[in-house]
C-alpha cells in the first residue's frame, strides 16, 4: 500500500 | 520540467563545480568548510538511493551521478588530498546539533514510514541547514574569499529558483511537496542575510568580503 514516492527533483 | 528547475539545477551544478575548480586549482581549502561539504555528500547519498529502485528520466539519472561523483570528490580534496590547508580550527560547528534533530524530525514528519522515504525526508531536512558550518566559518574568521562567495552565491540562486519552480508547479499541475517547500523556504532563508552582503560588498568591490 506504502509505495514510496516518486520524487523527480533533484 | 519547467525554466526555474531547469536553471535552478544548473545554478547548483555551477557552485558545486566552482568550489571544485576553486580548490582543485588553488591546491587549497582555505576557507572552506570541510564539515558542509561531508554534510552535501550525505544529502546525495540519502536523496538519490533511489536510483537503484525508481528510473525517472535520462537527466534525472545523469544530474543524481553528477552531484554524487563531485559531492564525494570534493570532500577528497578537502580531508585527503590537500588536508595541510584545510581550516580545522575554524570550521568548529557541532554538526550533531543539526543530524541529531534532523534524524528525529524525518522520522516523525514524512510521506511514509519505509527506510527509503525516511532517508529522502532526511536529505530534505539536512539539505536545509548543511551550508550553516559554512555560514558560520565565515562569521567566525570575518572574511571570505570572493570565488567562495561566488559559489555561496549560485547555492542560494539555485534554492530560491526552485522556489520559483514550486510556484510554478502549483499552478500548472497542482503539484505540491509540502515537505520540500517548507525546506526549500527555511534554506532560502539562510541566504538572504548572505546576498545583501554579496551584493553590496562583492560586487561592488572587489576580493575578499569582510563581514561589518
Amino acid at each position: 500500500a506504502d509505495e514510496p514516492a516518486n520524487h523527480d527533483e533533484l | 520540467m519547467n525554466i526555474f528547475r531547469l536553471l535552478g539545477d544548473m545554478c547548483h551544478l555551477v557552485a558545486i563545480i566552482i568550489l571544485f575548480l576553486k580548490i582543485w586549482r588553488s591546491k587549497s581549502c582555505a576557507g572552506i568548510s570541510g564539515k558542509s561539504q561531508v554534510l552535501f555528500a550525505l544529502v546525495f547519498t540519502t536523496r538519490y538511493l533511489d536510483l537503484f529502485t525508481s528510473f525517472i528520466s535520462v537527466y534525472n539519472t545523469v544530474m543524481k551521478v553528477v552531484f554524487l561523483v563531485l559531492a564525494y570528490a570534493t570532500v577528497y580534496l578537502i580531508y585527503l588530498r590537500f588536508r595541510s590547508t584545510y581550516n580545522s580550527e575554524s570550521d568548529s560547528f557541532r554538526v550533531e546539533f543539526l543530524l541529531v534533530p534532523v534524524a528525529g524530525l524525518s522520522f516523525l514528519e514524512n510521506y511514509a514510514f519505509a527506510p527509503l522515504e525516511i532517508l529522502w525526508t532526511f536529505s530534505i531536512y539536512l539539505e536545509s541547514v548543511a551550508i550553516l558550518p559554512q555560514l558560520f566559518m565565515i562569521t567566525k574568521t570575518g572574511e571570505a574569499e570572493s570565488i567562495t562567495t561566488h559559489y555561496l552565491f549560485f547555492l542560494g540562486l539555485y534554492r530560491a529558483l526552485y522556489l520559483a519552480n514550486w510556484v510554478w508547479r502549483y499552478h500548472t499541475e497542482g503539484f505540491f511537496d509540502q515537505i520540500a517547500v517548507v525546506s526549500g523556504v527555511v534554506q532560502t532563508i539562510f541566504y538572504c542575510d548572505f546576498f545583501y552582503l554579496y551584493f553590496t560588498k562583492v560586487l561592488r568591490g572587489s576580493g575578499k568580503m569582510t563581514l561589518p
